[in-house]
């Protein structure tokens, strides 16, 4: 499974339309304190359908919705579109291409897609499941975060290992 | 079920000492088993030696000690279970000069088979980079992504 | 008492304030008195507004910002009740470098009052030292401590 | 008052006597990741009374005595001196320079001293209690410790201000 690109718009401080287009190897993503880099790892985990509040440093899950600035106006929808190449058939689905959408209403309703076709938010967990990926295989590391993997209590740091397994 | 743990657990066992050797220029590690009896819910102890150091209770290290041997760990477990791809957020920021420069070796060498996606500050992480965007806030409050010219870095340094 | 309280809670206010545009090159902020009735016991809230930014919970802010306010509360704190000295160790590792400037800076005036230990990887916190102590290892597992040359600074840069 | 210099022997990882000698504004500190910079501050907490062991990253109280190294062996005390110019009387004592030890034994024995008399922990405290010196003032933050003043419940803050008062 290879990343190919993620949208993001209305999510957190990304009000306008933004998409970053991933590449094989290492990608480096920087600039200055509040600039939004640790709210495009959080687009990720939302997408991938984390839904602790928390794990996103908000307090209600409205809280990913940009909220407006001096400048411009609160938007009413946060969307983020996740698009990876299935060609090596390692999410259980039928696509060589998957495309994932989560959104988010003010009204707290919220939608969910693959490669356009409305499911349930369980239908984008089951699909990532198997592979590894998340925040509690610690394959996505928060700011701050890499200390806990220590600090965890052995019992905690056993459910890493029995997701390896 | 036991067997597959127990492959599991000695495989991340193997792969940690080597991780930990790698990002630390040596050293001798430890996974044990809380409960060795009830090995199907036991929890997981980690021991550590640092290099001409005593064996000690992770509490006592550095704070660049405690996030090297962290990544140790998160290294060793995507050696046996390998992810597609990896998001680590300023994870570089405590390390020193000669821990960062081996940690980026590191991260090189996993971005051959998974996406390697760093948020760093650092010029020695940046250096591996094979593509690298800026988020600028030009317009307060509102990100906006740009490319960023990798022989930029080089000037920087 | 509510007199003294109260006298400090608006100097630490105007300072915190004053403090924070000083670190952020601009942005306002509140302390609040989560229960005004009670003024003898009541929880302190801060809220503070970004320059250009919307006022946000604390918890949304980025790693840099968090620290930054959290200097500006401390240093608020400084100068309505001095503290003869202050050990600062690695605050500035999450700090961009125009931050990091502006943070170093701060430092420095408050030098001129009370002694800063410092404690950091960064360069540019390092050019405001006075004095600079290394501590080396190269005996493993036992520190030693030098004197840094002040004029090895400017040759790192 | 202005600090003049620490000693430390059997101190963490400063096993053989250190001496720190301080000027007046900035003195920075720096090395390597585990050189020891932190147990710097460490012990000039421990020897101005800090009774919390996890304040001090251990788990008990002889952790802070030399453990030994692959070449050294473990030493039987920890020993800290802190010895500072009292010429404005800021310290409620009779002396114009002031020096302040604390040793621990393996056995578990402590000793505390002012101006090399022998005297109690609570001595201690109570010579710097309304200098604002100290942990729970915030003017000694240790590594990490910064984003907690912004974490801290609002009760919790409330001491700090109190503490000002
Ligand atoms: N819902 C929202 N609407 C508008 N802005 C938001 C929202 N949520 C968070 N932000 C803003 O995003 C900024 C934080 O972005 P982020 O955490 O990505 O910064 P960063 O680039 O990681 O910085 P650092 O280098 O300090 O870690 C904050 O200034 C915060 O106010
Ligand atoms: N009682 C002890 N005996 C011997 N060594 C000890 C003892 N307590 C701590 N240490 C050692 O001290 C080292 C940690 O030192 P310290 O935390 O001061 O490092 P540091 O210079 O602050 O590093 P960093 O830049 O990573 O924060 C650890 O390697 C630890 O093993
Ligand atoms: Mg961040
Ligand atoms: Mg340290």
């Amino acid at each position: 499974m290879i990343l190919k690109k993620l949208e993001i718009q209305g999510f957190k401080s990304f009000a306008d339309r933004t998409e970053v287009l991933f590449t094989p190897g290492v990608i480096a993503v920087v600039g200055p304190n509040g600039s939004g880099k640790s709210n495009i790892s959080d687009a990720i985990l939302w997408v991938l359908g984390e839904q602790n509040v928390r794990a996103l440093r908000g307090q209600k899950a409205q809280d990913v919705i940009f909220a407006g600035s001096t400048k411009r106006k609160p938007v009413g929808m946060a969307e983020v579109s996740l698009t990876v190449d299935n060609s090596s058939g390692k999410l259980p689905i039928n696509y060589s291409e998957v495309t994932v959408t989560r959104r988010a209403y003010r009204s707290g309703e919220s939608e969910f897609l693959i490669n356009k076709t409305p499911c349930r938010l369980r239908d984008i967990y089951e699909l990532f499941m198997d592979t590894g990926v998340g925040r509690e295989a610690y394959s996505i590391v928060s700011q701050g975060e890499m200390d806990a993997l220590l600090s965890a209590k052995p019992e905690d740091r056993r459910a890493l290992f029995d997701e390896a397994a | 079920t036991r067997g597959v743990f127990e492959e599991t657990f000695e495989a991340v066992k193997k792969s940690f000492a080597e991780m930990f050797q790698r990002l630390f220029d040596g050293g001798k590690t430890e996974l044990v088993l809380v409960d060795p009896e009830n090995m199907l819910e036991s929890g997981i102890d980690v021991l550590v030696e640092l290099p001409g150091k005593k064996r000690q209770n992770l509490l006592l290290l550095s704070g660049g000690e405690r996030v090297l041997t962290a990544a140790a760990l998160m290294f060793a477990l995507m050696m046996v279970r390998p992810s597609p791809f990896c998001v680590l957020d300023e994870v570089d920021a405590p390390l020193d000069e000669a821990n960062v420069e081996r940690f980026a070796d590191v991260i090189q060498e996993f971005a051959e088979k998974s996406q390697m996606i760093v948020i760093t500050h650092n010029k020695s992480t940046m250096e591996k980079a094979d593509i690298m965007y800026g988020v600028t806030m030009q317009e307060p409050g509102i990100s906006k992504l740009v490319s960023v010219k990798l022989s930029a870095v080089a000037e920087m340094n």
